[in-house]
């Protein structure tokens, strides 16, 4: 898995970038 | 003889114009800000999302402090004026939309990581962005693993050899991964009328 050693996949799976828990009730 | 209502907060003037302008239907705009309502009504119910709001819904808690959710709030914040308005906050989810142009995304994106706004990300801005995407996600990870994976990452971005990397750098990386948009995307921006039927009581449109 290349991707798993890239620093940007690691900071896209931040809780902040997760915007879709402004859509959860 | 008079209107008795009280004074509606600024928001959903127009929704025909946001339509135009974004990648949502005129009853996408409208189920929007029913979200949007909600969103800006948590802590004072002024009509517009401060950050205060903005954290509370994207965690649930207004004490968690979060680099990203710093840097999301002041990039959708187009007018810097600390808050948001429906206006900012339908335009910069418009981005987020899957049927939204893949180049709109990665502009989003380089702004995002692009911390300082120079044009570029450097090296420092990368690890800062790893550093505090592991505390809050309560990892734990040696300095010397933190730069191997910052080599890693600016020996296949940083194709000039400058230590940054820039736009088109950026560019050319994501579309050889494309997972790493993966988070400026939302399919919940696809069924937002179905997440907020309550927009049809209030719709300024006959839906044909």
């Amino acid at each position: 898995k290349p991707e798993s050693m890239n620093a940007f996949a690691l900071i896209s799976r931040s809780q902040g970038f997760n915007l879709g828990n402004l859509f959860e009730k | 003889c008079c209107d008795l209502e009280l004074p509606q907060p600024k928001g959903l003037e127009d929704p025909q114009v946001l339509a135009r302008e974004t990648v949502f239907s005129v009853s996408e705009v409208e189920a929007l800000y029913e979200l949007f309502k909600k969103i800006s009504s948590a802590v004072i119910d002024d009509g517009l999302i401060n950050k205060e709001e903005f954290q509370l819904a994207l965690f649930k808690t207004n004490k968690k402090e979060s680099l990203f959710a710093d840097r999301v709030f002041d990039l959708f914040d187009t007018k810097h004026n600390g808050i948001l308005g429906f206006d900012e906050f339908a335009r910069a989810l418009s981005v987020f939309h899957p049927s939204a142009p893949p180049d709109e995304k990665i502009d989003f994106s380089f702004q995002l990581y692009d911390l300082k706004q120079q044009g570029y990300i450097e090296r420092q801005e990368v690890k800062q962005m790893v550093v505090a995407t592991l505390a809050e996600s309560g990892m734990n990870l040696s300095d010397e693993v933190v730069e191997s994976i910052i080599d890693k990452t600016f020996e296949e971005a940083d194709t000039k050899h400058d230590g940054k990397i820039d736009k088109e750098e950026w560019r050319n990386l994501v579309l050889r991964h494309p997972s790493l948009l993966k988070n400026m995307t939302l399919q919940y921006l696809k069924d937002i009328t179905t997440t907020f039927p309550s927009f049809v009581f209030h719709s300024q449109v006959d839906d044909t």
